[in-house]
This record gives structure tokens, C-alpha cells and sequence, in this order.
């Protein structure tokens, strides 16, 4: 099963 | 003072459709080297990245840095009310309330005028960092938009495979499964045509079909798409904006539960 990822994971916020 | 003139709204509106659906709100960055706009979905799970350089506008003037929060939904209306070959200028004072659009038909006997209110956003600014991809696709932008809305039948997502030999994208559902495969073009005539594959390591990402759909709007924007691709990080799908800039939009993939 697949799940949707979060963008925020991999790009930092700045 | 902002003013910004486009001889042609062709460009503003096909960018406009091209980010309506990802974004309700955005904030237009505008400086002395263009305009920016970085944006996240609602969800957070795509950014689209848009970036208008100053010297691809017919007149480009901004006296002082501008962030000018937009409503997209009320821009794109305002923007539906130009014709295409319609001149378009974007004019702000210094400290605005509002941004005026500003048509005039190539005849110059039709001048209209619209003034759209700003809102006030918190900016929030993503650092993207540098990467190298794994695999560079450049295809069709038709082709893709075509992959796209074919293979949404069959699931709610798509995988796209990349290695030496093609790209391969597949969709699996409840009624079935679908694949497409596109080989690299060994020499195509038109640069328009030809399907590129940079490889450094085979790639295999899945992604959500309902981002794709929106991202492949802006196949307008230009014939070409490039699909940037490493293991475990985002997509990059850019377009080209003619010779003022461009059009990137990030997806982060569907992983493993």
C-alpha cells in the first residue's frame, strides 16, 4: 500500500 | 511604482490556467529582476514555482521590492476578460491595496480597466535544495498531458519507470492496468518531437494522478515538458515560458506504507 508524502519533508522551510 | 506590460495576455492567461487549480492564494514577488511566485497546494504536497524575468516583459519598472498577495480564483477571472492579443499591464504603487490590470486591444480603441484588492499572506518560503537528478526526461508536453489524462482511467496513480532504453509510465486499478512506454527518439527532425532521456540510474517513482492532471495545464505554455526524476524525491515538471521564464511544479511521491 502506498501513502501520499508531504512536500515539507524534503524542502526546508525558510 | 510597479508596472509590468506583457504586448500579448496570451502568456498571462495560459499561466493563470495553468496554476488555478494547485492555488487559491499566492504571493507575486516582484523586484527589479522580475517576478516570482512560490506557492504550495493546500495539501502541501506539490509547490508550483513560477518564475517571470523582467527582461522578457515589453516594459518592466518596479522602483522598491513588492510581495503582493493575490487571490488566483479572482485573478484568473480578470484575466478571462482579456482577448489574447490584448496588450496587458500590471501597475501597483509602491505600498498597494490593490493591483490594476489593464487591456488594450491592438487597435488601441478599447481600454479597460480592472483593479483587483490584495490580501495579506504570511510568507512562507520553501529552500529547494540542489539536486542532481537521476533521470532528465524531455518529451512532448501533448504527450505527456495525452499519458496523463489516459492512464488517470485506470488508477489514481502513475508510475513512471525511467532507464536507458524509455520512460514507462503504468497506472493499476480495480478494472485493469495500463502501460505506456516511450522509447528515446534516435534523431527527430523536430526538436518539438523528440522524447530525451538523460539517465545517470534507473528511476521508479509513483505519483498522484490528480496532480499530474493539474501540473499537464500548462501544456499550452510550451511544447516541450522536462521531467527531472531521483529515487525518493520530489518531481520536477517544467515548462518553458517562450523567452520570459518558466513554470516548475514539485510533487512529492507516494511511498510505502
Amino acid at each position: 500500500l502506498t501513502i501520499q508524502d508531504n512536500l515539507t519533508k524534503y524542502f526546508i522551510v525558510v | 511604482m510597479f508596472e509590468a506590460r506583457l504586448a500579448q495576455s496570451a502568456i498571462l492567461k495560459k499561466v493563470l490556467e495553468a496554476v488555478k487549480d494547485l492555488l487559491t492564494e499566492a504571493t507575486f514577488e516582484c523586484s527589479d529582476s522580475g517576478i516570482q511566485v512560490q506557492a504550495m497546494d493546500n495539501a502541501h504536497v506539490s509547490l508550483v514555482s513560477l518564475n517571470l524575468r523582467s527582461d522578457g516583459f515589453d516594459k518592466y519598472r518596479c522602483d522598491r521590492n513588492l510581495s503582493m498577495g493575490m487571490n488566483i480564483g479572482t485573478m484568473t477571472k480578470i484575466l478571462r476578460c482579456a482577448s489574447s492579443e490584448d496588450t496587458v499591464t500590471l501597475r501597483a504603487v509602491d505600498s498597494p491595496d490593490n493591483i490594476i490590470f489593464i487591456f488594450e486591444s491592438q487597435n488601441k480603441e478599447k481600454l479597460a480597466e480592472y483593479e483587483m484588492k490584495l490580501i495579506n499572506m504570511d510568507l512562507e518560503h520553501l529552500g529547494i535544495p540542489e539536486t542532481m537528478y537521476s533521470c532528465v526526461v524531455k518529451m512532448p508536453s501533448q504527450e505527456f498531458a495525452r499519458i496523463c489524462r489516459d492512464l488517470s482511467q485506470f488508477g489514481e496513480a502513475i508510475t513512471i519507470a525511467c532507464s536507458k532504453e524509455g520512460i514507462k509510465f503504468s497506472a493499476a486499478g480495480d478494472y485493469g492496468n495500463a502501460n505506456v512506454k516511450l522509447a528515446q527518439t534516435a534523431d527527430s527532425d523536430k526538436e518539438e518531437e523528440a522524447v530525451l532521456i538523460d539517465m545517470q540510474e534507473p528511476v521508479k517513482l509513483t505519483f498522484a494522478c490528480r496532480y499530474l492532471n493539474s501540473f499537464v495545464k500548462a501544456t499550452p505554455l510550451c511544447a516541450q515538458v522536462k521531467l527531472s526524476m531521483s529515487s525518493d524525491v520530489p518531481l520536477v515538471c517544467e515548462y518553458q515560458i517562450g523567452e520570459i521564464g518558466h513554470i516548475r511544479y514539485y510533487l512529492a511521491p507516494k511511498i510505502d506504507d
